[in-house]
């Protein structure tokens, strides 16, 4: 699951 | 990191500086969507609005610039050379794109939280956001080269980042269903583009659309 701290790329 | 993303980034950010440049240079933004370049503000602000959430130097520096250049670009065609915008031929209708983008965001998103949402709408209005340019493009059937380049290193950004997706599913087990699927509708609508600029921009002739 994706969460806030994992868009982790522009 | 890794090589696509770092050459994704950095084509997104020639992109970014080309156009910057050419307004600048030319002091003209003749042939350039006003539309298009605020939504890209629209995208930068919500997406990075997660900005204290520190990653790297690497992103937040990038992030600041994206968002300052968005502005400034912005700043650029509707005040210091508002009388060279073109706005009659500028004239998709931006609520068909933002709307949806914003409901769509509502619907299907990781989390249903403010900075979720907003980070998720940026994301689907990001991959829908050049359609202004294109619209314009067509409706004047040509555009000048540094334009042509000014598309190519945008459209090539999310298509080198389609790579570095399945780079990172292979090596890391990461993937992000919505960036993905949101990545490969904004390089999709990029390909008649990047034929038309293959085929004749780098053979040095002008981006003139068939009448």
């Amino acid at each position: 699951k994706s969460t806030l701290s994992s868009h982790d790329e522009l | 990191m890794n090589i696509f993303r770092l050459v994704g980034d950095l084509s997104h950010l020639l992109a970014i500086i080309i156009l910057l440049l050419k307004i600048w240079k030319t002091r003209s933004c003749a042939g350039i969507s006003g539309k298009s370049q605020i939504l890209f503000a629209i995208v930068y602000t919500s997406r990075y609005l997660d900005l204290p959430n520190f990653v790297s130097m690497y992103n937040t520096l990038m992030k600041i610039v994206f968002i300052a250049a968005s502005y400034a670009t912005v700043y650029l065609i509707y005040m210091k050379f508002k009388a060279t915008y073109d706005h009659n031929h500028d004239t998709f209708r931006v609520e068909f794109l933002v709307l949806p983008s914003f409901v769509l965001a509502l619907l299907i998103n990781h989390d249903f939280t403010v900075l979720e949402v907003l980070w998720t709408f940026s994301i689907y209005m990001e991959s829908v956001a050049i359609l202004p340019q294109l619209f314009m493009v067509s409706k004047t059937g040509e555009a000048e080269s540094i334009t042509s380049h000014y598309l190519f290193a945008l459209g090539s950004y999310r298509a080198l980042y389609i790579l570095n997706w399945i780079y990172r599913y292979t090596t890391e087990d990461h993937y992000d269903l919505i960036a993905i699927v949101a990545g490969i509708v904004q390089t999709v609508l990029y390909c008649d583009f990047f034929y038309l600029y293959i085929t004749k921009v780098l053979k040095g002739k002008k981006l003139q659309l068939p009448a």
